[in-house]
Parts: structure tokens; C-alpha cells; sequence
């Protein structure tokens, strides 16, 4: 793919497979080919899709472990254009597995690496800890973006994160860089939500997006309807919100 | 301690802190000597009792690790009779340090049973997966507490959740079983959480238990000023909701 993002914070519950289930299907909707990446033991991204658990599936599990190649993995989604790998329960030995393992933190780059270029995006939603997992997918990513939920707890481990980011570019990927920030799920009736989105801009500045998804129910209805957002309800302002993420980072490429 | 009990779900956001917190505070506050163990890499209890992130300080990676026994460790807390044993950014090295170890999953189980019954409970935070950590917290603990968010993608664990805490008391530890199912963030208005709150207790009856934690913002805000909801608003619905659990899981242990 020519452009890799990891959905990546460490904080659990703050957006993540939210962010890039509609993340990705809104650039497939401005034409972009797309493919989305499971990298969750939950495989909450692939429920989003209505996929059921299917221990006969191969998916994000295989394609670490080399036991399959990308091109034989691939599922399509009731999004035009947008591809999914889908996570599976084996994934979640994946962690133990990796520690023992040449190269183990290189195993997601090499397996998105050696694919044709048929992908304009590929996004990885992770699982909320910073292990092996993560790891592949911040070694395997040109940028990270970072869903962040305007609470004081989804604050602290801020610091962590970007620190991690920095340790993987120096260590493993100089490529990688912090793609921006996201604020997610902001209610703009709690005091709290304001003041951390304030905090937030005041010390990261521009690499916070200036789109913020606003706390939306219909959001988190779609997922048991097994479609993104914006094919659930495009007239919601989830939709609208992640429609213009998606313009954001968009520009984001175009200005290099 | 007389009564240990892991307050875990793998999946992210749901409340964990939150509940080892509060439960813990409103036991204290019934006159039962209390332990609070931070057993999640991002520290978020420690935080919530207004602890700064400290690199000297020993915790719960040092009776881990067998570096420093649990009497050495303790912190106390702006609640008498609720001790804390702080997490640190160590632990999130643990995990890998643990794969190799000879009975890593009974390091916490030989630290927690080698301590005088000074408590009447312990409470352990775990973090979002079901890793080593989270491991070593099942097989130390008699009982587990489950906060499950009123939300789609929360129930979708949960069977991952039961099926592993089964596994645990086949494998490692008899004694364990599920104390009860916590519904958090229960928002009357919104369909959603209704729905999941009447699928819960249709699946899993009396283990559920009755009282329900409301979307209450007083208790986001009280991390933010290093104490818990019952120090920080005792007039709260929060507090009253955690006040009310801890009289449902005393009443559990009479009846044994
Ligand atoms: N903007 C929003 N408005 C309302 N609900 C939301 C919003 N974004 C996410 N949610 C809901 O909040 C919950 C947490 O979101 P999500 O599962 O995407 O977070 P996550 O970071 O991927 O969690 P995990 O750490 O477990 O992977 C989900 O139930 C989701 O449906
Ligand atoms: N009943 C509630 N009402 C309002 N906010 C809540 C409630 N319970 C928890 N929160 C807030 O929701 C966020 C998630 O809660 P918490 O951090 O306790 O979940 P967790 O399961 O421990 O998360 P993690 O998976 O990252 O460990 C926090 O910002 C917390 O302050
Ligand atoms: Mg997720
Ligand atoms: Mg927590």
C-alpha cells in the first residue's frame, strides 16, 4: 500500500476500531482503495463488518505467522473498495509465540510489504497495550493516529505513547511519524471534555486534528448492525465528523 | 488477605479502573481493611489516588519479580484503611520478563498468599487483555468482578471473558469464580444500554449483579483530583451506586 497508518493508543475504549472502521470507509468513499487490518485478538473490527467468528477463517493471525500471504486473506466489506484481514482468537497466542521469533517485530512489514501497490491506504486498528502486536504494526506503519477520548484518565498515558513512537522510529522505522491526533467521543455539555481538548492543542498544537468526532449514540449502535457509519447513518454527525477526518488527512498526503 | 478479588475484562474502557477504585473506597468506608493492587502498565489507580509516576518507587512489578515483598510496597491513600500498591512503567516489561519464568502464573498468587491476613479484601486492577498479567491476577484471586459497559462491542468479549476464567479454574486455580457482571456507564436514556443491560441479565441471571453504575460525570472528574468518587462527591449518583455494590458483594460473602 503507499500509505500505512496505525490506529494506536495504548488506553483502552477511546476510539480505536471506531476510528478505523470509519476512518477507512470514509477514503474508500472519496474513491481511495483501502484495506483495513485486524491486529485485535477482540476482532471488534471485524464484527463491525458483520463478520461472525469463524476459527476456519485465515486472516491477520496467518499473515504474521507467514503461514499465508496477504492476497489470500483478504474479505471483502459492504464498503465498495474497502478490503478487510480479519482478526481471529489464534491471534491472541501471537503475542507469546512472536517473543521466541527472528525478527519478530518486522513480521507485519514484511508480510505488507511484499504486496502490489493496489492499496492507496491500508489501516491497522490495535489492541489497547503496547506489546508485540502494536509493536508490528508501528514498525509496519509510515504514521501513527492516535484516537484520544477527552477524558483525564485517556490523558495520562499521552506521554507513553509518544514516547514509544519516538523509541520505534529511532530503533526500527525512521519512516514513522505521528500522523495527528483525534479527539473522539467529545461532548461539548461536560466541562472535562473541553478542558482536555484544550490541553491537548496546547501541547501538540497542529498534530491534532481539528476535526473532533463528537460522542454520537448512533455511532455506537452501528457496529451491532455490522456496517460502518456512514452506510448505518450518513445524515448523523458521527458520519459527517469522520467524513471530514478523512478530508483532513487527506490533505495531510497531498501536502506531503 | 481473607477475600481476593480481580477486577478484569479485556476489553478496553469498560470501567475496570474505575470499579477496583470505588469498590475498594466503598469497602474501606464499611470498616473492611482493604488492598488495592495496580497491576495495569498504565498506572491508571495509582493516578486515580493522585500518586505521581515515581521510577523509584517499589510496587507491584517488585512482588512480581520477587524483588521486594508486599509489606515493603504499601502506599497509603487519602482513604484509612485502603493501602495501594502502585503500578509502574516496569511492568510493562513483565509480561515478555514472565514468558520464560518457571511458574509465571503464580508469581502474584505466592506474593499476595505469603502476607499476614491483616485484610479482610484485596482488589486487583488489570489491564485490557488477557496476557500474564491478567493471568497471574486470575490465579491469585477467589473471585472475578466483570464491569461490562451497556455498549455492543462490550458484550462481545464476554464470552472470550467466561471461557478463559473457566479455563484458569480448570488449569491453575479451583477456587476461581465469576463474583459477578457490573454494568457501567448505564445510560437510561439511550436504547442501546437498556438493550445490553436486558441481554446480560437474560444470559446470566443472578450473576449480575442488581445494582447498575450510571453515566455519571462527577466520577470522570474525580481521577483528575486524585480521589475517589465517594472522597470527591459523596452526594453523587455514582457514589451512591458504588456504595450500593459494595453492600451486594458483602452480602455475597455472607452467604458464601
Ligand atoms: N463518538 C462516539 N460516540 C459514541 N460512542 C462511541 C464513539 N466512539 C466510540 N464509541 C463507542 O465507545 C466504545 C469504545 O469504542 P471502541 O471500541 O472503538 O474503542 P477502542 O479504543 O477500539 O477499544 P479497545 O481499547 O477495547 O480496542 C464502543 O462501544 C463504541 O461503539
Ligand atoms: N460510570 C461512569 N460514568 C462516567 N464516566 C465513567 C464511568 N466509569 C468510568 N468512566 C470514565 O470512562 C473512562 C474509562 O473508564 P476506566 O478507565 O475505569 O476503564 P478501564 O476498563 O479501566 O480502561 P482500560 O481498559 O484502559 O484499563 C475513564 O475516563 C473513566 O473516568
Ligand atoms: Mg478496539
Ligand atoms: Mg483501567
Amino acid at each position: 500500500p503507499k500509505r500505512i497508518l496505525a490506529v494506536a493508543n495504548q488506553k483502552g475504549g477511546v476510539g480505536k476500531t471506531t476510528t478505523a472502521v470509519n476512518l477507512a470507509t470514509a477514503l474508500a468513499a472519496v474513491g481511495r482503495r483501502v484495506l483495513l487490518i485486524d491486529l485485535d485478538p477482540q476482532a471488534n473490527a471485524s464484527t463491525a463488518f458483520g463478520l461472525q467468528r469463524d476459527p476456519h477463517r485465515q486472516g491477520t493471525y496467518e499473515i504474521l505467522s507467514g503461514a499465508a500471504e496477504l492476497a489470500d486473506v483478504l474479505v471483502e466489506t459492504p464498503v465498495p473498495q474497502l478490503m478487510l484481514v480479519a482478526s481471529s482468537m489464534h491471534l491472541a497466542g501471537a503475542e507469546l509465540e512472536l517473543v521466541g521469533a527472528q525478527g519478530r517485530e518486522y513480521k507485519l512489514h514484511s508480510a505488507l510489504h511484499n504486496t502490489s501497490h493496489a492499496y492507496d491506504y491500508a489501516l491497522i486498528d490495535c489492541p489497547p497495550s503496547l506489546g508485540l502486536l502494536t509493536l508490528n504494526a508501528l514498525v509496519a506503519s509510515d504514521g501513527v493516529v492516535v484516537p484520544l477520548q477527552c477524558e483525564f484518565l485517556a490523558l495520562e498515558g499521552l506521554s507513553n505513547l509518544v514516547q514509544t513512537i519516538d523509541n520505534v522510529k529511532r530503533s526500527f522505522n525512521p519512516a514513522l511519524a505521528m500522523e495527528g491526533i483525534v479527539l473522539t467521543m467529545y461532548d461539548r455539555r461536560n466541562g472535562l471534555s473541553e478542558e482536555v481538548a484544550r490541553d491537548v492543542r496546547s501541547h501538540f498544537g497542529k498534530r491534532v486534528y481539528e476535526t473532533m468526532i463528537p460522542r454520537n449514540v448512533r455511532i455506537s449502535e452501528s457496529p451491532s448492525h455490522g456496517l460502518p457509519i456512514l452506510l448505518y447513518d450518513h445524515r448523523s454527525t458521527g458520519a459527517a465528523a469522520y467524513m471530514k477526518l478523512a478530508g483532513e488527512v487527506l490533505k495531510q498526503e497531498l501536502q506531503g
